[in-house]
């Protein structure tokens, strides 16, 4: 069984699917195989993987919670080696409402990550990646029951850091009234650029209330990030080696290794 | 009955809030009776401009919207002449469900909206703007409408280019089955530093293909944006007056001004 770490922050643009692609990307590469789930009703990982040509075989996660399929139906190869995806699809705006009226239906993703395919394929997985959307409906809800762990990317702002209570509460919940048993392995500051003040007092901020749950690894504001999906890229196809956005992914995966437990 | 400005944009961290909110500010200081509903279920405008002290006969939104009550009943003034704020609540989490069993569900704001309460208060304004949540649920849809016009901020990002074509087939739909009539006023550019490539790319597309949809004026980066929140502050009040935040959304404001015909 894969660990499954699920990127979550309900706030907008604090970098979760910047992270989530480029966690997973790095982790391929250090020889871990990967999947990518894209969560986001806006399927932006899945944009930012672009499967090229498009694999027509390759189901999408909106019809395995829809149609309730093992996940296994969902996932396709993408260019990177050790690097899967299962791509959102067009229809995840519908699977709120739909799961809605569902038994059970915190669960419907566990069941589909846990049900065996023919071909075994989630077995063979050590990590599993999961990008979420800002707003925590049943589609999001659904990542978190089925997550071991929870990576939650905060930006250097003041509106991020009011929405961690609500994550908080909601996870506490979700412990307590659907089977969750993720915990949250850390907070991952991001878009950081020590000039501003503001992103001095909420870095200061985080580490005094989270302690040791903040990353040591910051992801520092780069405009390579906001360039690379524009390219179908993961950071590390996208900058020269020494680029300083492949450096905090990389700094960032081997903390996650290391608190993981991984290998 | 006064003009009805929804800003929307379902993808995350666009500056939705940062423009609603300031807007308004600008709006109020031009002397147009300004009513700011936060329909967003983090509620950052709310937070924003931080009722205080909270006032206690000022019920919110969300109860508006689940008891079905006159919009009036949220009304509470701000510490800004002539701009009110309708406050999002704590419960606004639960509408979308609730919401959707509801008869006539995509209009329940409408119908607070025109609903006259003793005070007759919304018919005192001359606009309302309605910030939204980054997600297309019914608490959205039900600002889209009730909304005259558009304002949809895309920041200079690629992932952000990707969702507008989803927002306007919802537009699109909803003014074919649910009696919305908004059209989008305008494009704005936020988050703009012209230094990045894929900022000039992505400014060069939008002009490309929405013409004078997209406003003259630009928001540009600029780290007093960040700040001004964490101080309960809109950015007239945080920056100096020369400042090239203020100067950005007096510029906007010039436009909407322009564009809805005002006064
Ligand atoms: N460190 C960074 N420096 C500069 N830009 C960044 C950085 N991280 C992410 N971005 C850019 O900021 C925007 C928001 O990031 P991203 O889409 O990853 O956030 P998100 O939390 O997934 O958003 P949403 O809530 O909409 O899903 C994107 O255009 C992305 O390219
Ligand atoms: N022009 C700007 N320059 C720098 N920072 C900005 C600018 N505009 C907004 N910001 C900051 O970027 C973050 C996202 O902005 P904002 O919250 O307004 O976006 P949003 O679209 O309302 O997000 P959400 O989708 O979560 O509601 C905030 O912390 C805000 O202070
Ligand atoms: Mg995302
Ligand atoms: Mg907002």
């Amino acid at each position: 069984r894969p660990l499954v770490v699920a990127v979550a922050n309900q706030k907008g643009g604090v970098g979760k699917t910047t992270t989530a692609v480029n966690l997973a990307a790095a982790l391929a590469m250090k020889g871990f195989r990967t999947l990518l789930v894209d969560m986001d009703i806006q399927g932006s990982a899945s944009a930012t993987l672009g499967l090229s040509p498009v694999d027509e075989s390759c189901v999408d996660v909106a019809r395995v919670l829809l149609d309730e399929r093992p996940l296994e139906d969902a996932i396709c190869e993408t260019h990177l080696a050790n690097l899967s995806l299962a791509p959102a699809g067009e229809r995840m705006a519908m699977v709120d409402l739909h799961l809605a009226s569902a038994y059970g239906r915190e669960r419907v993703f566990e069941r589909a990550l846990l049900a065996e395919g023919p071909q075994r394929l989630v077995a063979t997985f050590d990590v599993v990646v999961i990008d979420t959307a800002p707003y925590l409906g049943l589609l999001t809800v659904n990542a978190l029951v089925a997550a071991d762990t929870l990576l939650v990317p905060v930006s250097c702002e003041y509106l991020p850091m009011l929405g961690l209570k609500l994550l908080g509460e909601t996870v506490e919940r979700l412990r307590q009234r659907a089977g969750a048993r993720c915990e949250v392995m850390g907070y991952l500051l991001t878009m950081v650029d020590r000039r501003e003040r503001i992103t001095v007092e909420v870095e200061e901020l985080l580490r005094k209330r989270f302690g040791d749950k903040v990353f040591e690894a910051v992801i520092r504001a780069n405009t390579h990030h906001k360039a690379a999906p524009s390219h179908r890229k993961t950071i590390f196809e996208h900058e020269p080696e020494k680029g300083r956005g492949r450096e905090d992914y990389t700094a960032l995966c081997d903390e996650v290794i290391a608190r993981l437990g991984l290998r």
